[in-house]
């Protein structure tokens, strides 16, 4: 014994995909979806610099609390301090955020699969993937109303289907429409991305304690 | 618990693991 266990607050999905050598589940798939997605709405509406594109599962990181965010953010979706900062940063649209966050959801749920065999997902995830990996780009005269931007996806407008995904909020709103109960989506989402955090990091303690 | 339960079928060129390993 003696090996010291490092406490994490946050592990990667590659991290996770790891070390199950299996892929995510769908209820997982929608949970990440929408968790990214609320933490990157959080990020517009303090006007920070937009995300760059998920290049792949290691830039999604999955928090202790059930936060869900891209690249060094920490688990309020804010960037990490100093001034080097990330301003180099490429800057992607919205649009193309969403595509790269559906490409890479998408290669997680197909994780271990080889190349001529295919995941059969549930219609409505499939059309999720879809709708994020096939999207025409916004022409700018929706305006998102920074100011409008809430917590929660629940207004009058949720009631509508999402017809095709131009932002976040589109992304969050079709991920609450899968649950019985819309406003559920903050708490239940939350919940199961805490599951997955906490049951990741059992099993990563236990490999840790047996070395 | 964290076996995950799925169908595997073989890859359509047409369908969406297709499109998206084109991008």
């Amino acid at each position: 014994g003696g090996a010291a266990v490092v406490v994490r607050d946050a592990l990667s999905l590659e991290e996770i995909l790891r070390l199950y050598s299996q892929p995510i589940n769908e209820e997982q798939a929608w949970a990440v979806c929408y968790q990214c997605c609320g933490s990157l709405r959080a990020r517009l509406r303090r006007r920070e610099p937009p995300a760059g594109r998920v290049e792949s599962p290691a830039d999604i990181r999955i928090w202790k609390d059930g936060a869900v965010t891209l690249g060094g953010w920490d688990a309020n979706g804010r960037s990490p301090p100093g001034p080097a900062g990330k301003s180099e940063h490429s800057q992607c649209s919205e649009t193309e955020v969403i595509e790269s966050l559906g490409i890479i959801i998408y290669k997680a749920l197909d994780y271990g699969l080889k190349e001529n065999e295919e995941r059969e997902l549930s219609p409505p995830l499939e059309q999720l993937i879809d709708h994020m990996t096939n999207m025409i780009e916004a022409d700018g005269s929706k305006d998102e109303g920074y100011e409008a931007l809430d917590e929660g996806v629940e207004d009058e407008n949720d009631k509508e289907d999402v017809e095709v995904i131009q932002s976040y909020r589109d992304v969050m709103k079709l991920c609450a429409a899968h649950l019985p109960t819309r406003s559920d989506a903050p708490r239940h989402y939350q919940a199961v991305c805490r599951a997955l955090f906490a049951e990741t990091m059992e099993l990563y303690t236990f490999l840790a304690r047996i070395k | 618990k964290g076996k995950s339960i799925y169908n595997i079928k073989q890859k359509h060129d047409s369908g969406i693991k297709a499109k998206i390993s084109m991008k």
